[in-house]
């Protein structure tokens, strides 16, 4: 699974998630990304985010709109509500994955809680930062 | 604070033996180019939505990830792919599930948000809408790639012991261990 989420000049955000989904897979079976809530969401007021991971706790929880209504209903920051749902809630019923995520301010937030998650971002004076989460 | 655009490019399982300094930094490489050229988009002013588009559009279009091109395959041996993607100016959103026909299913996925009264299209009629609107077309053998038909071919044989020795399939297919997605 692939993601990105972007702020631009006019403080708007968006979130967009692209995938194969999981090997052998049968009858159908569709994950979190192209979910919206589970696996994509923006929301100016709150958070964009992409997920990748173990779907089907994502679309269980609701994840991407979890972390969002969060910050909306308990005014939490993006870090705080993206790590208490990755480390806290999708790990509570044995998910594994991980989000990327970015408030109108640029404040980004990457909680993952499982090995080989690649994810990188990018300031606003172009230095790029890219890493492995292990 | 002042981050611009976030990507993250899943690559699988991660075992020491199939993780080489020159596959990592192959992944990294890749990682930088879909954020550069998001970035360039906010650079020149574009919007948020043609940014996050750009990045994905590009991990797509490299075989090491598992979406577009290089996704991985199912059971029958066929690549079914799935993309979303949402403006949170407007709250508009698009995706798509299932599809087999478009080069770039993000871009499928903003084509229903934008161009459609609908949020989510599935299988063969989401191909068509994509055939209609003139997107980038391909056929299956594009999304083929040796890596991920090993996958497959591994996976099964893993699932078919499993059944000999009592196994339900089901478990193998969903354990963390051998998810490769």
């Amino acid at each position: 699974t692939v993601g990105a989420v972007a702020v631009d000049n006019a403080g708007n955000v968006a979130g967009a998630t692209s995938t194969g989904g999981m090997t052998n897979k049968r009858y159908g079976r569709v994950g979190d990304s192209p979910v919206i809530g589970a696996g994509t969401w923006a929301d100016n007021e709150t958070c964009a985010v992409s997920a990748t991971g173990h779907g089907e706790y994502f679309l269980r929880l609701a994840v991407a709109h979890d972390i969002a209504a969060r910050m909306r209903y308990t005014g939490v920051s993006l870090e705080n509500a993206a790590a208490e749902v990755i480390h806290h809630e999708v790990s509570k019923i044995g998910g594994s994955g991980g989000v990327i995520a970015i408030d109108r301010h640029g404040n980004a937030a990457l909680p993952f809680n499982t090995a080989g998650m690649y994810r990188g971002y990018i300031t606003r004076d172009g230095t790029v930062h890219v890493s492995i989460y292990r | 604070s002042g981050v611009v655009l976030v990507v993250h490019g899943g690559a699988g399982t991660i075992l020491p033996e199939n993780l080489t300094p020159q596959l990592e930094d192959a992944f990294k490489h890749s990682l930088a180019s879909a954020l550069r050229a998001g970035y360039d988009d906010l650079q020149q002013g574009k919007s948020a939505i043609d940014a996050v588009e750009t990045a994905v559009r590009v991990l797509e279009d490299d075989p090491l990830f598992n979406a577009g091109r290089g996704a991985v395959f199912t059971a029958d041996g066929r690549n079914e792919l799935d993309a979303a993607i949402m403006d949170g100016g407007t709250g508009k959103a698009g995706a798509v599930a299932g599809v087999v026909k478009p080069k770039n299913p993000i871009t499928l996925a903003r084509a229903v948000m934008e161009r459609t009264p609908f949020v989510f299209l599935a299988g063969a009629g989401a191909d068509r809408l994509a055939e209609d609107l003139h997107l980038a077309i391909v056929d299956p053998p594009y999304f083929w790639t040796e890596t991920r038909w090993k996958q497959l071919n591994d996976q099964q044989k893993r699932e078919s012991e499993g059944s000999a020795s009592g196994g339900d399939g089901f478990t193998m297919s969903l354990s963390e261990d051998n998810k490769f997605g």
